[in-house]
């Protein structure tokens, strides 16, 4: 039993370490507080953005801890790969540049046979994408739904007054 | 294989039948607050039985049928489509459902797989009935094929709005958890 | 002490009602689950955005959450007026629009006689607001502190990537 | 009254001394993720005695001092300044301490009212210390002169990253507690 957790352990840590470099560029980690005893121990993020000291995730800027923790889901999700992915405004709290990051790597995963359903109000994310889906309300709170396909006309449109 | 379409009827903020098309790839879906994406996620998982009502912010199943049409049940059809290089779809899972479907039967080729999910308000209370290409099912049997996919309660394919903070917020204790039940 | 209870509740509701209005152009209001037994009650904030239906909070989407319980934060801040605010990115979860509507709010209490100090990433936020201190980091994960006094610039500069 | 002045010195990602300027009105404050943003907003609830250790994301007092200075203290000072319109600032309300003051100290004729906290590594632990208007105080005489201005642990006034999610998901029992202790 504690040979099964150290292997999924092992395999998360992994890919965690992986997709941090891509997505934060800097190192991170996976950490528990009792190695010897991992049922009994607690488990943390350890990273280290580049040019800082390494930290735990409890320490970080709200945009780091999203950011780690995207990573850290980004790495269960490959242990038990879906034919598709649906996440919704998991962007919340990053800045353009780290938007930017992310939606490369979503760019990436989609190409390699994974369906990318992504809900995002940021400019960077949507204009990665290969196309838009439009939700709009008619009036008494009915959901209207248009598909844009044309991602300059998205840009321009209702969507262009955001900054990082 | 990948969603290609979602059929979504009388379902929370969608009242009447709005059929929504998807691609391979990478897609967002944009819109103002309160007009209705995250009820498009909440589709997916009310129709593949991936979560409890509370998860979808209804206090019971019935919160679920739009509130201002007057029809008393609500319907949510997933279609998913296979890739070419993809061996056929799990419908062989259907056992002798497909052994008893004739050659002509384009389902027996395997190359889609349609999962429907319908509540209706009865004088007896909520009733909930789920169709796996078009033969009534149990929820069972669709967690059996969507399994073998890793798409499960319990998989993280999902990520609804506000996860990310759980993940932020969550003790050390929780996140070992999560392995334990990886593993 | 129910008296009391009781005293504060109306005044809060009051206080509610008005900033909801004004934010989310819409009705809303405080309510107890057991208004005969206060002390022992739980409250939600109740609310009906235009054209929708009365909802309790736990119903509505994650931007509607957001600006509901601003209203309700804002109507506790009545109760106690301090000299300045300060607000770590509370506009997360809204949309352009719904920003804006934030932002004239802020602009108008901070015309009488209240400081305002509002960490953002948003633009119709820092557009609203009379200037941006800038905040960035030096290698080695030094902080360096820059006033930016023109909003075009702001807003031209590494600010002009995002939508609502 | 109004913060005119924040000095920010070896406090968290600030290595160094850093003197930020402020004005009346609506000023806002923008970045990068991880720049120092809400650090700013930190030495706030660090110099006015607002908060504990953990809601500046610090497991002891002494991680609140800058990691890359060699250097084994950190100390904020916060100048406020009084409007036109207002009564004096509540320097009165230091008693004793103000009956002391010279005629010619500006202070008595309460134009600004400041604050300094310090923290320092000694071998006996850490030491933490109070100053208003650069004599030594207690954090109940802060507390006290604050208070005042409805400035104090449990107002409403710092809004901190991530709070607006916890309102959100505050059950129905904690928000009405909030208007206990408003009562
Ligand atoms: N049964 C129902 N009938 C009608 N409308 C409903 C029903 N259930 C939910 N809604 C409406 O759906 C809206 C929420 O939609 P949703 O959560 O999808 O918005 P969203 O686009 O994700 O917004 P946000 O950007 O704020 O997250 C709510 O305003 C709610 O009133
Ligand atoms: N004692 C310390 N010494 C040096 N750096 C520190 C110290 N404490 C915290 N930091 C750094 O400060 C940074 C966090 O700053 P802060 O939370 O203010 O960022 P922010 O600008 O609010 O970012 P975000 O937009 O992501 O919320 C972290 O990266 C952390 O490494
Ligand atoms: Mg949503
Ligand atoms: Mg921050």
């Amino acid at each position: 039993k504690k040979a099964s957790f150290r292997k999924a352990f092992d395999e998360i840590d992994g890919h965690f370490r992986t997709i941090f470099e891509t997505l934060a560029d800097g190192d991170g980690h996976l950490t528990l507080s009792n190695p010897e005893d991992p049922l009994n121990s607690g488990m943390t993020l350890m990273a280290r953005p580049r040019g800082k000291k390494m930290q735990r995730i409890e320490a970080m800027s709200g945009g780091e801890k999203s950011l780690t923790s995207l990573a850290f889901v980004f790495a269960l999700q490959r242990t038990m790969p879906a034919p598709f992915y649906a996440l919704d405004e998991v962007d919340m709290n990053l800045d353009g540049i780290n938007v930017e990051k992310l939606a490369n790597m979503v760019v990436q995963e989609s190409q390699k046979a994974s369906q990318f359903l992504v809900v995002s109000l940021r400019k960077p994310m949507i204009e990665r994408s290969q196309r838009t889906i439009g939700v709009t309300q008619k009036p008494g709170g009915k959901t209207h739904v248009t598909g844009i396909r044309i991602r300059a006309e998205v840009v321009n449109h209702h969507l262009a007054d955001e900054i990082d | 294989m990948h969603i290609c379409e979602i059929v979504i009827d009388n379902f929370k903020s969608f009242s009447g039948k709005t059929v929504i098309p998807f691609e391979k790839g990478f897609t967002t879906i944009s819109g103002p607050n309160g007009s209705g994406k995250s009820n498009i996620i909440d589709s997916i998982l009310f129709c593949l039985g991936l979560s409890t009502s509370r998860t979808m912010r209804a206090e019971k199943l019935t919160d679920l049928i739009n509130h201002h049409s007057q029809r008393k049940s609500c319907e949510v059809t997933i279609t998913f489509q296979r890739d070419e290089h993809e061996a056929a779809l799990p419908v062989g899972f259907l056992g002798d459902r497909v052994e008893g479907a004739s050659d002509s039967d384009p389902l027996t080729e395997g190359t889609t797989l349609q999962v429907t999910r319908k509540i209706k308000v009865t004088s007896s209370g909520p009733q909930s009935q789920y169709l796996m290409n078009g033969r009534s099912s149990t929820l069972t049997e669709i967690h059996d094929v969507l399994g073998r996919y890793h798409v499960s309660p319990g998989s993280f394919n999902v990520m609804m709005q506000g996860d990310v903070q759980g993940f932020v917020n969550m003790s050390p204790m929780e996140r070992r958890k999560i392995i334990d039940e990886i593993a």
